[in-house]
């Protein structure tokens, strides 16, 4: 449910810091007749904007991974029924938990990419949000993808779990078979 | 171009674009 990955990402530390700036770039880029006709206060802009970005967001992922899932129906991957349920491990539950940080954190980027970049070209008249375009240190420290990484990889270098070596490289292989096609 | 349209609910927000 692309939805509640969508929702959830938000609701992470990263999504919150994104939705602070985006707030930002809304308060300074709303044309201040316009509030005053709409009776419209700087504190609305923010929630408001967020929602905008979570729908169109969420629409975004859908028409994304529609493709993606036509691409790779047309060539199933080999192993899909064996990686599916290597997922009820123990060990390999613990490893995607641990994991979530990051996939929000992916999520979010390519959300803000897109938003900023469409923005950009269309002239739409909002300062750009992405860490990556706007060159934000502060932002860019509150991105958990690296630390997340460094954390999986400890944990997966010390971890005897057959499941999850497995899983692993199942999923590095799905990954290159989903890449190819 | 998966946000083609988005400027419009920005417009509710006094986003001007163009």
């Amino acid at each position: 449910d692309k939805a509640m990955l969508v929702r959830e990402a938000f609701a992470s530390p990263y999504g919150k810091a994104l939705t602070a700036e985006l707030g930002k770039s809304l308060r300074a880029s709303a044309d201040p007749a316009c509030l005053t006709d709409k009776a419209l206060t700087a504190d609305q802009l923010e929630p408001r904007g967020r929602d905008i970005v979570i729908t169109w967001g969420t629409r975004m992922l859908d028409g994304a991974f529609a493709l993606i899932d036509r691409q790779t129906s047309d060539n199933p991957f080999a192993s899909a029924a064996e990686l599916e349920s290597l997922k009820s491990s123990a060990d390999v539950k613990r490893y995607l938990a641990m994991e979530a940080p990051m996939r929000q954190a992916k999520i979010l980027d390519l959300i803000f990419e897109h938003f900023d970049r469409y923005n950009l070209i269309s002239r739409v008249r909002l300062g750009a949000v992405s860490p990556l375009a706007t060159g934000n240190e502060a932002l860019l420290r509150l991105n958990p993808a690296d630390a997340t990484e460094e954390k999986l990889e400890e944990f997966a270098g010390k971890s005897r779990s057959k499941a999850l070596k497995r899983f692993l490289q199942l999923s590095e292989q799905a990954g290159a078979a989903q890449a190819a096609s | 171009t998966f946000f083609k349209g988005v400027e419009t609910d920005l417009a509710e927000l006094c986003i001007r674009s163009g």
